[in-house]
């Protein structure tokens, strides 16, 4: 259906439904739309899929420390699957031969607690909470505390799903931080921002507040097994620069995947 | 604001000389851009502003001394209309089944205790079931807010939801409760085996009301899983969930639009009273920003 075409009419109306659809937001759409009209190619799709490509194509690496251990906290609105991904980042890295230390800082919900310690148990996991209703920071310092005297390589911090646009929620997590770093300054060295594919524009400002009170380094796109293409994804690395680093793409310990762009945009085009 | 955008649109155009229906395109086109920020369905929207534009000419909004104001009022009056009116539970069996479903995450467990305070409030007596199966603690999730808000919970044998509802459906005869709340697990709209699950244990309970809960921050996709949990399963009414976010929640336009089934109640807090009925004209002035 994408044959080789010019950037007519017609083509600009179609390659805006096809983005607009994708959750990219009129302001990225606009913008690529632009990049197509400057680049007169005679083939629209195949420079449109270059242009996405080129947009998605941040370094996406996990930045590891060199000293143990590796510190990763999982932040994000409620319900966008971060619980869940702790499971499967843990069992990647006992894939690698790696010691892991999950914390369970959802001190709140419901069977938080429970849910991940399934996780943990299904990875392979050390699993540090406390009560329900404790201190989310607490237990940060407890699982970094722990990681060290015990000589583990990762530990990964499930929180509470919060709304970004609840300030108090989101101090608390400036305060998980702040905990944290009284025990290890560089920690966390990775703050995983989750994002569920279905997400519309309103992503685009989870991301911008998230990173402004917690220092976001990359995001996790999840339920990308469904129809939702993820295209906020697009405009989040058009507007804030922040990289995508895994995608979820199911319910199960294995199904994470590190974020490739070429797939990521051919999946959108289809 | 959208209001600003048009006020200072009409403006320009008056200035121009005479509007006319050439150029009250343009205004057509900021109403346009404004909903598809908000997350309104692409095809939803084309509808919407030719209906809109068609109204506007007929009631010669460009005669007017103030067309950007009636243009603005025919825009949030048709948003109104199509957003519909609140509906309450129609709970005419007894006991009568309240089934919860939707896709991963939407809030259904925590909707599903939401609606058993509600109704008990209402001097009902609600009994949960706790269906889902699949996800880790799931059934403890439930049995906690159960616990919270006095409403029992049934769990079963933990490992089949068919057979979890036919036992729930065994004890709540003569039991007394006369409506039986039932969460199921969070599922792909795409995942055949899933959706089969839940047209069997519809065909079971025959409940008074399937409630599919949408996120308010859900975008385009949610007319594709909209319009299939509608066709499989005819969804009785809509719970909007995390309204107390800072999404547009034009997602709720897409599935009015799309279905033609009422938004119950809407969610605004992860709290078992944070849970309101749907009033549209709130929504509506949400939607337009
Ligand atoms: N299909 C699919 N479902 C997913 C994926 N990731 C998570 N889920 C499901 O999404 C639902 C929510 O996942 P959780 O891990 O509990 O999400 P959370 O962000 O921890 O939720 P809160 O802690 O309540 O904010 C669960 O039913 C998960 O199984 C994914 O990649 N694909
Ligand atoms: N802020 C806010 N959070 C909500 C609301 N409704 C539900 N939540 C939260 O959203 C998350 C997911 O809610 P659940 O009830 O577990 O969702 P679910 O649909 O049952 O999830 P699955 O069973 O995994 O599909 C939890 O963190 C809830 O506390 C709401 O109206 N506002
Ligand atoms: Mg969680
Ligand atoms: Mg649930």
């Amino acid at each position: 259906i994408l044959k080789s075409r010019r950037l007519d009419e017609d083509t600009k109306a179609e390659i805006e439904e096809l983005l607009i659809s994708a959750d990219v937001g009129v302001e990225a759409t606009e913008y690529i739309i632009k990049k197509l009209e400057e680049k007169k190619s005679e083939d629209a799709f195949g420079t449109l899929k270059e242009v996405l490509i080129e947009i998605l194509s941040k370094p996406n690496g996990l930045n590891i420390p060199v000293e143990k251990p590796f510190v990763i906290s999982m932040v994000g609105v409620n319900g966008s699957g971060k619980t869940t991904t702790c499971g499967k980042l843990a069992a990647m890295f006992r894939e690698e031969g790696k010691q892991v230390v999950i914390g369970a800082c959802d001190t709140f919900r419901a069977a938080a607690i429970d849910q991940l310690k399934v996780w943990a148990e299904r990875a392979g996991a050390t699993f540090i909470s406390h009560m329900e209703g404790a201190d989310a920071a607490a237990v940060a310092f407890d699982a970094v505390n722990h990681a060290i005297s015990k000589s583990k390589d990762v530990v990964i911090l499930d929180t509470a799903g919060r709304l970004h646009n609840k300030r108090h929620l989101m101090e608390e997590l400036a305060k998980i931080n702040r905990v944290i770093k009284k025990v290890l300054p560089n920690a966390p060295h990775e703050v995983l921002l989750v994002i569920d594919a279905v997400t519309g524009q309103n992503g685009l400002q989870q991301a911008k507040t998230f990173r402004e009170i917690v220092g976001v380094t990359g995001i996790v796109l999840t339920k990308l097994d469904g129809t939702a293409k993820g295209g906020i994804a697009i405009a989040i690395a058009k507007e804030l620069g922040i990289p995508i680093k895994f995608v979820g793409v199911g319910e199960g310990l294995e199904d994470l995947k590190p974020f490739n762009p070429h797939d990521f945009v051919e999946a959108l085009l289809a | 604001g959208l209001r600003e955008k048009l006020s200072n649109a009409f403006r320009v155009l008056s200035g121009k000389g005479k509007i006319t229906e050439k150029n009250i395109e343009e205004a057509v086109q900021i109403v346009k851009t404004s909903l598809l920020a908000a997350d309104v369905s692409y095809k939803v929207v084309k509808e919407f502003v030719e209906n809109v534009k068609k109204r506007a000419l007929g009631e010669e909004v460009l005669k007017s001394l103030t067309p950007d104001q009636m243009f603005i009022k025919i825009v949030r009056d048709e948003l109104v209309r199509l957003l519909g009116e609140r509906e309450p539970l129609k709970l005419v069996h007894n006991p009568s089944y309240v089934m919860m479903v939707g896709l991963q995450g939407t809030g259904k467990t925590t909707s599903a205790a939401k609606i058993a305070n509600y109704l008990k409030k209402q001097g009902k007596r609600p009994i949960l079931v706790a269906a889902d199966t699949y996800r880790p603690a799931a059934i403890d999730q439930l049995e906690v807010l159960g616990r919270k808000i006095g409403v029992p919970v049934i769990t079963g044998d933990r490992r089949n939801a068919i057979k979890i509802v036919q036992d729930a459906m065994r004890q709540v005869k003569d039991s007394g409760y006369d409506v039986v709340i039932l969460d199921t697990a969070g599922r792909l709209h795409v995942d055949e085996e899933m959706m089969q699950e839940l047209e069997e244990i519809k065909k079971m309970i025959r409940p008074d009301e399937i409630l599919l809960t949408v996120d308010a921050m859900a975008g385009q996709d949610a007319v594709n899983s909209a319009r299939t949990f509608n066709e499989r399963l005819e969804v009785t009414g809509f719970v909007v969930t995390k309204l107390d976010g800072d999404s547009r929640g034009g997602v709720i336009l897409t599935i009015r639009y799309i279905t033609g089934k009422p938004v119950k109640f809407v969610g605004v807090g992860e709290k078992v009273d944070d849970f309101d009925e749907f009033y549209p004209d709130r929504i509506a002035n949400r939607i337009l920003g």
